[in-house]
C-alpha cells in the first residue's frame, strides 16, 4: 500500500495552505526517493531546493552555501482529516514508509506538506 | 516539463536521492488498474 514501490517512495509535496503565503514560487512538487529516507532528509532536501531555486531567481552566481541548509528550516506536515483540516507535523527522525504505514495507508502518492519553521 | 532534477542529501551519516519532476504523469507510477 501507500506511494512506495518497493523500496521507492512517491510524494506529493506542496506548501502549507494555511501557514505559506501563496505566490508564483509554491509550485507542487513531484519527488520519488527511497524509503528509508527520514523527515529530516526531505526536509534538508527542501531547504537546499528551495535556497537554490531563490538564488537563481535572483540571477545570483555563487551558488549556496551547504552551511545555509539545514533540516531546522521547515517543518513537514501531513494532513490528518477532519472537518477543519487538520495538519499533523511529523517527527525529523520518522522514515518515510513509516509516514507511509503510520498516516497515510492508502495507495497514492504520499501527500506531505511544507512551512518553514516557527521560531521558538 | 521533461526535465528530472537529482539530489543527494545526507543526514545522521545516511545519504538518500531524491529526483523532482515537475509533473507526476510519466514520472509516478500508473495506478490506473490498481
Amino acid at each position: 500500500g501507500g506511494g512506495e514501490t518497493g523500496s521507492e517512495i512517491e510524494l506529493v509535496f506542496r506548501a502549507h495552505p494555511l501557514l505559506v503565503e501563496k505566490d508564483g514560487y509554491s509550485q507542487t512538487r513531484y519527488v520519488k526517493t527511497t524509503a528509508n529516507a527520514t523527515v529530516d532528509h526531505l526536509s534538508k532536501y527542501l531547504a537546499l531546493r528551495i535556497a537554490l531555486e531563490e538564488e537563481a531567481l535572483r540571477g545570483g552566481t555563487e551558488g549556496v552555501s551547504l552551511e545555509d541548509v539545514s533540516e531546522k528550516q521547515y517543518t513537514i506536515y501531513i494532513c490528518s482529516g477532519g472537518a477543519g483540516g487538520q495538519y499533523t507535523t511529523l517527527n525529523g527522525s520518522l522514515t518515510l514508509e513509516l509516514v507511509n504505514e503510520k498516516y497515510w495507508k492508502v495507495s497514492k502518492p504520499l501527500e506531505l506538506y511544507y512551512a518553514p519553521t516557527k521560531e521558538q | 516539463p521533461s526535465e528530472i532534477t537529482v539530489t543527494d542529501i545526507t543526514s545522521n551519516s545516511i545519504t538518500v536521492t531524491f529526483r523532482e519532476a515537475r509533473c507526476a504523469e510519466g514520472f509516478f507510477r500508473d495506478r490506473g488498474g490498481d
